[in-house]
């Protein structure tokens, strides 16, 4: 399995819906401070099912929905998916896509979807794990992280590990 | 589990002391389980030598040298157990140019077999990714993906700042 | 004590908002004793709208938006009582390249005062200091100061690199 | 009054007698990663009277000893003075200077200095407030400080407005 694309609508400052294509090799992301780089990280966080407001440098977890700017309206939901490609069949038919993506309403209902079906936050994760692609551990490092890795007592660090065994 | 957590640990300390070696050009750095603990309990202990220096603790190395050692290790679990993505957010903030691209040509090597994502205000880093993608905010407050020329690096964030006041 | 404590605040709330709308052009920042304590006692509440932006949340803004924030405070402590010296570390890590230029010029309008000592690895703040220093380690574990050509910035890192290995 | 140099003797990486000269304006320090600008920021914030290791990034005081390197011993002390100019005749003849300084043995002895007579840590701080130049406060900020400014809770905060006032 690997990543082919992500697509945001609604979520923090990606008021309109936004596909950032995942390609092979090294990509990079540049762009004044404050214009919603470290926003798509927070996406990806946020739906491979981090649970903490906290980490998504949020007060609450209904931060992560577009709270409107000049001229512009709040949005009524935040979606993120991530679309991974299906070479070996592994999920659906060979050389197909799978849409992982999460939901959350002003409402405050919540949900996971999978190829657009509705599904547990557990099913998720486990499909996740299964493909390698981890729910999170050591694969995204938000900004200013880096320096925490050292930080941490040596309790903390099994965490890292842990994903990896 | 005991077994894979040891297995996996042993592989991530290979890993670490060569690829510290590599982006310290020499010294020695280890990973050990904190003594007499459970594998399954332990903390994980990091030390570090820097070349033609004496000492060892983390406590006095500099910032940069503090994330080069980070990185090391994060890429030692990498290695150990690679994830087809991996987003990284100003991990080169602290780092001197020499140190960048030596952090990039370690990050190239696995960019075969993952997808690597860097977010960077870094000029050296810009100039060594395969595609850069722009996030901008045309409309004050929305955020949206825009295309980036690598040729026009030098003013790349000059030119996507957000409209003048 | 108490009018001493109470005056120096209000003249750098004042400093503070000017500072703040001239780094980010735009924008209200203001700073608050907490309510209902003795000015002796309370502590000191930031609030910062950015231009264009509905969030007041200081938990929202970017890294960069931040580390903003942070130093119009700072220099709108140091425009109220000015001290003859200053010495910042890498406090331009975060910083966008047009959010570094409007942070010299503040600067540059303080340093008539003022001595000013910056340290950093940016190469538009080294082009708007008046003299470089370098600190090297020519023998490996031993810092040395060497006078470093504001013509050869491009490569000054790098010609001061410690001896290869 | 004003900063007229710094000199480190044994001070961290510093094994050699260093002189830095301070000039008026923005000056920048430059030079690749662990090569021991930080320890010159460390060295301000010591001769200052910081009674705390930590904030020197040590772990016991006796760290910033210079511990030795390749082919070097470990020094007897560390010793770091800052030369004052004075002007207006504050404290010796107009015109003349200033010296305050601060020396640690390895075997533990410690002493502040001024003009090279013993005095108490409180007579150096006294010196330092009436100069202007303040101990410590808002005018010397180490690396990475900058984003704690802002994290830190409201009572916190406090102190850089207390020195201040
Ligand atoms: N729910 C939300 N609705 C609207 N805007 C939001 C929301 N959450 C965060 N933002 C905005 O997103 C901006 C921060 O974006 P982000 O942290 O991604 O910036 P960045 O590009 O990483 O910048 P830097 O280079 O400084 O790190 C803030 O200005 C904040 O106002
Ligand atoms: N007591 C000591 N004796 C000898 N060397 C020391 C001592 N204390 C610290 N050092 C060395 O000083 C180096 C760190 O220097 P410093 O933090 O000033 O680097 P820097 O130039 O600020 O680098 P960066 O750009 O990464 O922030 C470390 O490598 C450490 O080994
Ligand atoms: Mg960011
Ligand atoms: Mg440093």
């Amino acid at each position: 399995m690997y990543l082919k694309r992500i697509e945001l609508e609604g979520f923090k400052s990606f008021a309109d819906r936004t596909v950032i294509p995942v390609e092979r090799g090294l990509t990079g992301i540049v762009g004044p401070n404050g214009c919603g780089k470290s926003n798509v990280v927070d996406a990806l966080i946020w739906v491979m099912g981090e649970r903490s407001a906290k980490a998504l440098r949020a007060d609450a977890m209904d931060d992560v929905i577009f709270k409107g700017a000049e001229g512009r309206a709040s949005a009524p939901y935040a979606m993120v998916e991530i679309i991974l490609g299906d070479e070996k069949g592994e999920i659906v038919e060979a050389g197909g896509e799978v849409a992982v993506g999460r939901r959350l309403f002003k409402t405050g209902e919540a949900e996971f979807l999978l190829n657009g079906r509705k599904v547990r936050r557990k099913d998720v994760r486990e499909l996740l794990m299964d493909t390698g692609l981890g729910v999170r551990g050591y694969m995204v490092l938000a900004q200013g992280k880096i320096a925490a890795v050292l930080e941490a007592n040596p309790a903390e660090r099994r965490s890292i590990f842990e994903e990896a065994a | 589990c005991r077994e894979r957590f040891v297995e996996t640990f042993e592989l991530v300390q290979g890993h670490f002391e060569q690829i510290f070696r590599r982006l310290f050009r020499g010294g020695k750095a280890e990973i050990t389980l904190t003594a007499d603990m459970d594998p399954l309990d332990a903390g994980i202990e990091i030390t570090a030598r820097l070349p033609g220096k004496n000492t060892k603790k983390l406590s006095l190395l500099s910032g940069g040298e503090q994330t080069l050692t980070a990185l090391s290790l994060l890429l030692a679990v990498f290695q150990s157990r690679p994830s087809p993505f991996c987003l990284l957010d100003e991990v080169d903030a602290a780092l001197d140019d020499a140190n960048v691209e030596r952090f990039i040509d370690v990050v190239q090597e696995f960019s075969d077999n993952t997808q690597f994502m860097v977010v960077t205000h870094n000029r050296i880093t810009m100039s060594r990714c395969e595609r850069l993608f722009g996030v901008t905010m045309r409309k004050r407050g929305v955020s949206m993906l825009v295309s980036v020329d690598m040729a026009d690096i030098p003013s790349s964030e000059a030119s996507m700042s957000p409209s003048e006041q």
